[in-house]
């Protein structure tokens, strides 16, 4: 199963993983 | 005296599988091999996408139909005494942390589909206070990035359209049910009629959750859902190694797709099924059934969250007594379902 995330941001927004990378329930995907 | 019948056939097959095996063992070693001298040149290597064919041929096994009955065995009430031993193989297979769950006793799951839900203890999953997004379960990122003239990336190089993942932007109108949309529109523009605010950008992120981790998940934001849509459709596997040679994996999928805003505009999360995790809950959607046979693939089914009867207390929208949204759900008549940050959201089930 896969869970996939759609948003808007402003042009700053920049997220602070890599694919491939193990991530758990409420580690930040980025930040603005 | 000769061999039984069998023996002979046995010694006859034999070579033949030991020759098409190493055969194969060669074929695939000399790709690796092809593609370590390519990354070694500084070229990287395209996916080894499936042929049409193969794809066609992989979408006629029955997988949902392999998907339901997957689910009905999984609900079958384990004896006692097999429960341990069940649950043990599956926590060696798959890897399970079972100090984590908030239940660690294996007898009181009663099959393997309770099991596969099982909650967490309070408090395991910090919620990043500063961040304003999180990640809405455990899983591995198979991608993220911008979305770029209207198309996303499954993975790296394997591209999918954001209108046949979505569908029409029908929310806000008249919901639709059953709809089939004839017109596809440019892609570039369909992904500016999404944002709210000029300048912005869509941005998204996949994860994919392996059969061990945690199966529930939370809300990734502070943000008011005000759409679901529901896409009835085959249940292939979402493995990374799948979705690195199936394009638009997750435009053929069964999926929910939430859609709503936050306050950067538009967000939107999309639980995609798989063959052996086919059928999708949100807690605070009772109407909604994934993985039935009632629904047609290639169709999809809507409900506007931000009709007054949604919003109602009678309303089978209302979060269920037994849901763990009940408590904390903040219905707002007319706007649709606020939900903040790490508030839990839905989870996946055994077929």
């Amino acid at each position: 199963s896969t869970v996939v995330l759609l948003f808007e941001a402003p042009p700053d927004f920049s997220f602070s993983l890599r694919p491939g990378q193990p991530i758990r329930f409420g580690q930040p995907l980025g930040s603005l | 005296a000769p061999a039984p019948h069998f023996l002979q056939a046995r010694s006859r097959l034999l070579p033949l599988l030991v020759f098409s095996g190493t055969g194969y063992l060669g074929y695939d070693q000399y790709g690796r091999y092809q593609d370590r001298r390519l990354a070694e040149l500084g070229i990287e290597a395209p996916p080894p996408l499936a042929s049409d064919n193969q794809v066609a041929l992989y979408r006629s096994i029955p997988t949902r139909l392999v998907s339901r009955a997957w689910g009905r065995l999984n609900r079958v009430e384990l004896p006692a005494w097999l429960r341990k031993p069940v649950y043990r193989l599956y926590i060696w297979t798959f890897g399970v942390n079972m100090k984590e769950a908030e239940v660690e006793d294996l007898a009181s799951y009663r099959n393997l589909g309770e099991f596969f839900r099982r909650p967490l203890k309070p408090h395991t999953r910090p919620v990043c206070p500063s961040s304003c997004v999180i990640s809405p379960a455990d899983g591995r990122v198979l991608h993220c990035g911008r979305v770029v003239n209207g198309e996303l990336e499954q993975v790296k190089g394997v591209t999918y359209k954001l209108h046949d993942f979505l569908g029409p932007i029908t929310w806000g109108s008249t919901p639709n049910t059953g709809g089939h949309d004839p017109s596809l529109p440019d892609p570039a523009a369909f992904e500016e009629q999404l944002l709210c605010s000029p300048g912005n950008q869509l941005y998204h992120c996949v994860v994919y959750l392996a059969p061990g981790d945690y199966h529930r998940f939370h809300s990734p934001a502070d943000w008011t859902i005000e759409h679901r849509r529901h896409f009835p459709g085959p249940l292939l596997s979402v493995s990374p190694s799948v979705a690195r040679r199936v394009r638009s994996l997750f435009c053929v999928n069964e999926r929910v797709a939430l859609a709503g805003r936050w306050q950067h505009g538009f967000f939107s999360l999309v639980a995609v099924g798989a063959t052996n995790v086919g059928s999708i809950r949100i807690y605070c959607d009772q109407e909604l059934q994934t993985n039935a046979p009632r629904y047609t693939t290639g169709s999809y089914n809507d409900r506007s969250y931000t009709s007054p009867l949604a919003a109602s207390p009678s309303s089978p929208l209302a979060a269920s007594p037994s849901s763990p949204l009940a408590a904390s759900q903040e219905e707002l008549p007319g706007i649709g379902l606020a939900l903040r940050k790490g508030e839990p959201l839905g989870e996946f089930n055994l077929g």
